[in-house]
């Protein structure tokens, strides 16, 4: 464990936290993509399946559970709970479209032809574009709450931090995992414009608008 | 190997 992997791992758990909160308290999902948290409890599931076959620590363990619950809690609101204020008709996003390519990639690139590691790449993949239906969703409504984007502010930050732990990994370790280091640098990528508006904008005080 | 410790990230 290194500082950078902790921070991200804590940025992580907080986005989680905000969007939890977010949705409960104000008994809405308006402005969240429901696809995009279906894609998240997927890439949860497909990754986390080693869950009571390979103990590796009990922080390990404990953050697994909190994000594999947590993840189906929120689609559970979003879905059912608070089903009244999704709002479908700005959350199109073909999600077809990052599972099949994400799927087919992983049984290509992968480190070993077995069912658990072509589902850790395949997790791994998807969650590189998973929050593109979220994205979409925010340039199609033309702004998003302020809480909103701190909750993908501290999202596209966790795997930004992931990149320098597998600096420090690289560095300190001699190790590195190609498949996740590229996926983690598209990941942040697919950020970058937001990051720019949320520095410029949200920092200031603003509300965050995306030209439409 | 290489890989495997690689499992123990989040």
């Amino acid at each position: 464990m290194n500082i950078f992997r902790f921070l991200g791992d804590i940025s992580h758990l907080s986005a989680i936290i905000i969007l939890l909160l977010k949705i409960w308290k104000s008994r809405s999902c308006a402005g969240i993509s429901g696809k995009s948290q279906l894609l998240f409890a997927i890439v949860f599931t497909t990754r986390y399946l080693d869950l009571f076959t390979n103990f590796i620590s009990f922080y390990n363990t404990s953050m697994k559970v909190v994000y594999v619950a947590s993840s189906y809690a929120t689609v559970w609101m979003i879905y059912s709970k608070f089903k009244a204020t999704y709002d479908g008709n700005h959350d199109t996003f073909r999600v077809e479209f990052l599972i099949v390519p994400t799927a087919i990639l992983s049984f290509l690139v992968n480190h070993d032809f077995t069912p658990l590691e072509i589902l850790w790449t395949f997790s791994i993949y998807l969650e590189s574009v998973a929050i593109l239906p979220q994205l979409f969703m925010v340039s199609k409504t033309g702004e998003a709450e302020t809480i909103t984007s701190h909750y993908l502010f501290a999202l596209g930050i966790y795997r930004t931090l992931y990149l320098f732990n597998w600096i420090w990994r690289y560095q300190f370790e001699e190790f590195f995992d190609l498949i996740a280091i590229v996926a983690g640098l598209v990941q942040t990528v697919l950020y970058c414009d937001f990051f720019y508006l949320y520095i410029t904008k949200v920092l200031k005080g603003k509300k965050l608008s995306l030209p439409a | 190997e290489l890989d495997d410790i690689g499992k123990d990230e989040l």
